[in-house]
């Protein structure tokens, strides 16, 4: 007979922790560095610091012979973390700040934590994290991992004085820096190349020093959180956007009532009903939802805080107008009439019903105004009027395929975006590449299954350009993606322009520079190291590219004359 | 300032469906159909029956263009789902029965649910489960799953009577056929070439049937669970070993208490001290060993169960020979000193220390013999009689570390793997291609980190072989591989093989067949498609491939000289 577990999903990342890049000590020295340094970038981005990161890794025993421990540390300048969220942000898998509709590097809430398994089942040692949000107090914390259970375990804590804001992460590892480091050095190297308003110092095993000084002062705007698109939708997202603006009727527990008191400052008294309703529309305005559910559902039951403690409200049936309760005290079923005149009735059956079908449209999501929400109903075959609350699973089936179908959206909004741009590209690659020929073009926003994304290409010829044949550098949300790039879009992309075409040899000395930034990249991995060829992406690329290469031909056959006319 | 959030990991899947290979209805209903499959037939395997697997796929609306809402449906004639289990089994992520260490095609404990899960969020209809292991009684589910809980939402559940045993399984998802079809029917087909004792039927939407009867009527021997091999270790893995086999003093608590009076047989009697020890001591052999521990505590407390309940364990310090525990009654801290003398001293003892390093070694692991065993120690410089549960973590690492880099241990045992074996290999490459030449090789034995695996290859050319170019069929586990061939190990060793080198043109009509069984395969994704180049892998596929290589270049040469005779 079968026998059948569950597994945490830390279990689950720890058995497979191929699928999030550390199948190896050098992958796995790789990938730590690139979590600790990504979660770093995006802390800065994200509250608009200068980022100033500091990374090192040092052999524990440098005679030791390749693999072995090393010590990982990365240390930033940004607005570090709270307290009480540091155990469950390094010690929990699934556990972060960017699961909301924004672009940044992290998305999945494991890389820390799974960078800090590593260390601890390589070397058993604990990670140290340093915190300091406001650059006076700093807490100390030394944490292990429950695998089993996806919970930190706090070995120290301790707090200091400090004059600097910042967060520092340290682990022990094992790892390879001798296969490796040619790959870290790479990704710092990038990292600059397509964030050149940070500053990266790297010291590696032998002390030696890499210094990427910031190529530009100022600071892209930071990310913003936006509504979705309609054309990302599926039944469930419909779901749960329409229970946050229409829901059932809160649980009037002990929990609620004590909330209603607290909302209406009468956390020690006993009121009766009448003075608890001359309170409740005193106070109106500032109430929240819920506590205006039950002071209206109090307003027909006519019952104080006592009282209502002692039933259960279990029916409300607006078309028949009845309420209906569980009376504890009586143990049994009581059902009163609610009185349609009541200035109380709307409220509730706002409540149950919720907001209408054209409201929920133009308010949940981004760029639907009146007129295309009500060319959106006719669409979809739906009333405009229609009360979400009253939606059958049917219906909300067609109103989540007609949200896909429908042509008339506008393309999402892409000022959540913030791509490089083309002057800091441009320099940047100037800074690397110093070539002959330098072309760089942003594309105009597009979207993917409704997520916005844009576009960037750069290409680079000739000059100080050592490599033979088309060299391409990728990057998605400001990450540089080094590994499996035979599954990437953007080689896919590559590999199908016929450069000859364009007068370029095969041997030429080309590179290639490809940005995406979404608020949602599709990777095809844990790993964040190849992006899936999504119809709308690679149509991006391909234009981009198709552009940037007619460029360079132009150069090509200018060059061409040029050596012709030297020759005569 | 950041906002914080844990989320379940169905959550995590549901945001990141591409990951587990649904990101758009082309591929889901693929994967669907794919996860259905697998799992029937790990079930049919585990039990020994020759599978019948029934696999239909049906449109809502004919009428409809695509994508669109289809059913679903795969039955077996496998061993079924307890009904206690089905909810958990398909409503809940990371939940199964194939988490230990043997050979089988799911291994993850998310396949189904993700299926669900896509037919839910796209049709919002639930999952209907039929399950009979008797044959005779079946229990029939309808479930939707609460994705943000990782939970199952029981809509119904019947039970009735019936004549035949087995599961079947019926989603209705969004599919796009017109895309999918022949990827679909490709995978029959090819599940059939490796899985020559099933009989697979699929009836697609338009009617048609797809009969694949088993071409051979013998199942090898089901897969078997192993114990793990030294070079799969870490740290991690130690310590949940060594937890196993030696455990602390167990907590002394009134579940523990109701343990120990129900083992004794004392479930209502309070009796004393002396007649408790008497109890124990006759029914000593079948104590469990928490229970025997205990007993061990009382002796030397000399207290009855009642006085137990009000004390809790504080210290166990066998170097001084002291217990230490907090009476709650008196609310101070007591020690008193343990009897060496004890007949149950010895039970203490070996509880707190564990069982020795040699005999950790040889029991825990496999193939391990004693003289391996003290090589073993002397190489990682530990004594032989090291008592496990002393060691510190120092020592746990070292041993780690030893592990993995001692050369004399024997390979892994392959016999817990069910390679599909050469004969069968062979009939299958003969039915389906009906090739001028034909040559199969199954490689020995070998292992990666730990984990045995076998390489099995087939070459087929020629005849009926209608391609052009090398055509790869990869394998792993029995489970045809269709999508990403691009960053597999297979195709990276079949295209460094220089044909011309074996006289064959590049355009010749030669079909690869690869199948790699093991009770982990290494993929690089929660999808299955591809595998990773680990160097063991890629060492033997490629042994493999120039063995038939050099066979089929005999083959070539010989037709070459053939035709010559025959032009003269
Ligand atoms: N250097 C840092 N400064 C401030 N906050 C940080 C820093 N590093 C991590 N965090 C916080 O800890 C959380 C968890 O980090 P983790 O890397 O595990 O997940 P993530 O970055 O959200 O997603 P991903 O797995 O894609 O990296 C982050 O969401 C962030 O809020
Ligand atoms: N047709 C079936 N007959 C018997 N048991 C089944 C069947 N299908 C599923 N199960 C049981 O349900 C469990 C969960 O299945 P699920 O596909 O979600 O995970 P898995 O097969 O264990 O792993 P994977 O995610 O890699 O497929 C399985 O472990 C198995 O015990
Ligand atoms: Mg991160
Ligand atoms: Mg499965």
């Amino acid at each position: 007979k079968e026998s059948f577990n569950q597994i945490s999903p830390s279990e689950f990342f720890y058995r497979n922790r191929d699928l999030a890049g550390f199948s190896n000590p050098t992958r796995s020295l790789y990938t730590a560095v690139r979590e600790f340094v990504e979660n770093a970038l995006d802390a800065c981005d994200q509250a608009g610091i200068l980022p100033d990161v500091y990374l090192s890794i040092k052999a524990v025993d440098d005679e030791q012979a390749d693999p072995k421990p090393y010590i990982l540390t990365v240390k930033d300048n940004g607005p570090g973390i709270d307290s009480k969220h540091i155990p469950l942000a390094f010690g929990t898998v699934l556990y972060g700040s960017k699961f909301g509709l924004k672009q940044a590097r992290g998305m999945f809430g494991l890389g820390a934590t799974m960078a800090i398994l590593y260390g601890q089942i390589t070397t058993n040692k604990p990670v140290v994290v340093k915190s300091s949000p406001d650059g006076q107090s700093q807490d100390e914390y030394e944490l292990l991992l429950d695998i089993q259970k996806n919970k930190p375990i706090i070995v120290k804590h301790n707090t200091k004085e400090v004059s600097k804001r910042g967060l520092s992460v340290s682990i022990c590892l094992e790892g390879d820096y001798s296969k490796a480091g040619a790959k870290i050095r790479d990704y710092v190297y990038q990292t600059s190349l397509i964030t050149p308003y940070a500053t990266i110092t790297f010291e590696d095993p032998k002390g030696e020093k890499f210094h990427q000084t910031k190529i530009v002062k100022t600071m892209p705007l930071p990310p913003t959180i936006i509504k979705p698109h309609p054309h990302g939708i599926d039944v469930e997202t419909i779901r749960r956007m329409m229970a946050d603006s229409h829901f059932q009727i809160p649980t009037v527990d002990n929990k609620m009532i004590e909330k209603v008191r607290k909302e209406l400052g009468l956390k020690k008294n006993n009121l009766n009903y009448s003075e608890i309703m001359e309170k409740a529309s005193k106070r109106w305005p500032g109430l929240s939802r819920h506590v205006r559910v039950v002071i209206a559902v109090m307003s027909f039951l006519k019952m104080d805080f006592e009282k209502l403690s002692k039933i259960r409200i279990d029916d409300m049936d607006i078309a028949n107008k009845i309420l209906a309760y569980w009376d504890f005290g009586e143990s049994k079923s009581v059902s009163i009439d609610l009185d349609p005149e009541s200035e109380y009735y709307k409220q509730l059956t706002n409540t149950v019903q919720g907001e209408t079908l054209i409201s929920f449209l133009t308010k949940r999501f981004q760029r639907i105004g009146q007129a295309t929400a009500v060319k959106f109903t006719a669409f979809a075959n739906l009333k405009p009027e229609k009360r979400i609350g009253t939606m059958t699973n049917q219906e909300l089936v067609k109103l989540s395929d007609s949200l896909q179908k429908f042509e008339d959206f506008l393309s999402p909004d892409p000022s959540c975006l913030a791509p490089l741009g083309e002057e800091p590209l441009k320099k940047g690659m100037e800074q690397f590449f110093k070539p002959d020929f330098l072309e760089v073009v942003q594309r105009g926003a597009s979207a993917y299954s409704g997520f916005p994304f844009i576009a960037e290409m750069g290409i680079a010829y000739g000059g100080e350009i050592k490599s033979v044949g088309q060299t391409v550098y990728r990057f998605a949300n400001r990450i540089p993606l080094l590994y499996d790039e035979g599954s990437d879009v953007v080689l896919k992309v590559v590999n199908e322009i016929d450069w000859t075409r364009y007068k370029v040899k095969n041997d030429a000395p080309l590179v290639i520079v490809s940005h995406i930034c979404s608020t949602r990249i599709p990777y095809k991995t844990v790993g964040k190291e190849n992006v899936a060829d999504r119809p709308e992406i690679e149509r991006e690329l391909r234009l981009a590219l198709q552009f940037l290469a007619r460029k360079l031909a132009t150069f090509m056959s200018k060059r061409g004359h040029a050596e012709m006319e030297k020759k005569r």
